[in-house]
């Protein structure tokens, strides 16, 4: 995935059952965003995967302040690789759970 | 270590913890 400068990663395993996963996200890299986050803290957040989609998560994470609402596109698009790499680590691995 | 919670009007938790040393990149 391209390196955005905000890290995602699992909060907790995965064992490929729940749709909702817990994610853990902060900022490597301020320079690659165009605000100042609010703080170099990790957020913590659970994501369903059924039922919402990256964007969804990031524009709340802009409403709740911990970004500025330019780099929307950057914190979605790092969700949503991880998302992605989740979801296509669990179809290779538990692909009857699927 | 010091947590934050942070409702959205949503409803969705998000939880701030301090980032260890060692998973910040250096400049």
């Amino acid at each position: 995935a391209e390196d955005t400068g905000v890290r995602v990663e699992l909060a907790e395993e995965d064992h490929g059952r729940k749709s909702t996963i817990a994610l853990r996200l902060w900022v490597e890299d301020p320079k690659k965003l165009k605000g100042k986050p609010k703080d170099n803290g990790a957020i913590e957040f659970t994501f369903d995967l059924e039922r919402e989609t990256p964007d969804d998560v990031a524009q709340e994470m802009i409403d709740s302040g911990f970004f500025h609402e330019s780099d929307m596109k950057i914190v979605a698009k790092s969700i949503r690789d991880r998302v992605a790499l989740i979801q296509w680590r669990r179809e290779r691995i538990w692909p009857v759970l699927q | 270590s010091s947590l934050t919670q942070v409702v959205h009007s949503a409803g969705r938790r998000f939880i701030v913890s301090p980032v260890p040393e060692s998973r910040l990149r250096e400049s």
